[in-house]
């Protein structure tokens, strides 16, 4: 099952 | 943290550099959009709330610290820099703010994955960040004069959200498959306002004239 992504992005 | 992703970072920074190069070294912001300046401390501050809340990487802290002291730092330099405010494309400038904040918010008051401020917040900044360059194009559209490091800039700028596109096509498909609509929508909006002026730009580059978009 696909977890959320933490908003590691900028 | 994949090649693209790293390619897109370092584009965003690269772009903020040249700005800021033109800034100090010419002592002058003509051509450059104060209303975009302005909308991107407003993405960055909505964006980076998590800054002192969740730690990701030491990477992610740096950049972000750097968005928000350069974005504040060029409209510190646009507003009050007693040379460079005279050189402000004033009169030009005349997209309003609030034609494009309101309705962001009110989107991402509706559409969102959570109900809560931070997300919210983090939403809206993506909503924003999307459109927030169209003051700056419709003010490259009024200029005779497109310098090169005002042009090189906004291609910079654009290329960067191009290249998080392809950062995310790979993670989709590296990494655990779940679908982004909010980032990847409007990454793809993003770029796709840059159509015309990528075109522009690249057909001058290769033709060694000088930028001048279509009015």
């Amino acid at each position: 099952n696909p977890t959320h992504k933490p908003k590691d992005e900028l | 943290m994949n090649a693209f992703r790293l390619a897109g970072d370092m584009t965003h920074l690269l772009s903020i550099i040249l700005l800021l190069l033109k800034i100090r070294a010419t002592k002058s912001c003509a051509g450059i959009s104060l209303k975009t300046q302005e909308l991107y401390v407003i993405v960055f501050m909505s964006r980076y709330l998590d800054l002192f809340r969740t730690y990701y990487s030491l990477y992610n802290s740096l950049m972000k610290i750097i968005f928000l002291g350069t974005s504040m730092c060029i409209v510190w330099y646009m507003r009050s820099h007693k040379v460079v405010r005279q050189t402000y494309n004033n009169d030009e400038d005349t997209f309003r703010h609030f034609f494009l904040v309101l309705p962001c918010f009110v989107l991402a008051l509706l559409v969102h994955r959570n109900f809560t401020f931070i997300e919210i917040l983090w939403t809206f900044s993506l909503y924003l960040e999307s459109v927030a360059i169209l003051p700056q194009l419709v003010l490259l559209q009024k200029s005779s004069n497109i310098d090169n490091l005002t042009g090189t800039y906004v291609f910079l700028l654009g290329a960067y959200r191009g290249l998080y596109l392809f950062n995310w096509v790979y993670r989709f498909f590296t990494e655990n498959h779940r679908v982004r609509w909010i980032p990847w929508l409007s990454g793809l909006i993003q770029t796709a306002i840059y159509t015309d002026f990528f075109y522009y730009y690249i057909r001058s580059w290769k033709n060694r004239e000088k930028l001048k978009l279509p009015a």
